[in-house]
């Protein structure tokens, strides 16, 4: 399986 | 204050429909560079960028930063009653609670007025870091979403892989597999009809197809799409506006478990 990775762990928060 | 005329409102239309089904509800900011938007979808895996740049507009007045929140489904019903070659003007006063659409036809022997009601909504706003991209791709919108609609009638997910070769979109599920390879095809009458690759180094990444699908609602905005993939980065799906801005969809790749 695999799951979808959070953009919140890519992208920093403003 | 607040007025922006919109020639071409017909563009603001189609930013509606290519957004709507990704995203719920969402804020508008209005500054001196321009009318725009980010927003993630509710699993936080997505998130679009619009940016229609205040020179596009015949007409920008925006006196302060201003953020309206509005429910994207409610703005497209009443944007839907513009015509496709209405101008559109979007009013807002300082403080309102309301928001509204002038729709004028060509010839001027229509006009009406829409007063939608706005929202409080706390978004979180990503800071999105300029990054380096192993690979560029710049193929034919129409294409890109054909590739993914096919492609979900197989399979959930999708693969994209870029080498020297081309780009490959593969899938696979119950019933088989799909592999669709697109070369690089550079000698076409029409540069819109071109596929480029841009290519740093091999890249390969899986995302969800369902997330994919949605992005192609952009299609009507423009006859080019670019995908910008990196390893482990979110790939960047995007469709330029005219000459007004964009309308940028990142998604996070799937990992293995």
């Amino acid at each position: 399986t695999s799951k979808q990775q959070k953009l919140s762990s890519f992208f920093s928060h403003k | 204050m607040l007025e922006l005329r919109l020639v071409q409102g017909s563009l603001l239309k189609k930013v509606l429909e290519a957004i709507r089904e990704l995203v719920n509800d969402a804020n508008f900011d209005c500054s001196a560079t321009g009318f725009s938007l980010q927003a993630m979808d509710s699993s936080h895996v997505a998130l679009v960028a619009l940016l229609l740049r205040s020179e596009g507009f015949e007409h920008y007045r925006c006196d302060r930063n201003l953020s309206m929140g509005m429910n994207l489904n409610n703005m497209a019903k009443m944007l839907r009653c513009a015509g496709n070659d209405d101008i559109i003007t979007i009013k807002a006063d300082d403080g309102s609670d309301t928001v509204t659409f002038m729709f004028e036809s060509p010839n001027q022997d229509k006009i009406a007025d829409f007063e939608m009601k706005l929202m409080d909504i706390d978004s979180e706003h990503l800071g999105i870091p300029d990054a380096e991209y192993h690979a560029i791709v710049r193929m034919p919108s129409a294409e890109f979403a054909r590739i993914c609609k096919d492609l979900s009638s197989i399979g959930d997910t999708v693969v994209i892989s870029v080498t020297k070769e081309g780009v490959k979109f593969s899938t696979a599920g119950d019933i088989g597999t799909a592999n669709i390879v697109c070369r690089q095809n550079k000698t076409v009458d029409k540069p819109e009809e071109a596929t480029v690759i841009e290519m740093q180094e091999p890249v390969s990444l899986t995302f969800a197809l369902r997330y994919m699908n949605s992005f192609t609602k952009a299609t009507p905005l423009s006859e080019t799409v670019t995908i910008s993939l990196s390893s482990e980065l979110p790939v960047v799906v995007e469709y330029k506006i005219a000459d007004m801005g964009y309308i940028r969809f990142y998604l996070a790749p799937k990992i293995e478990e």
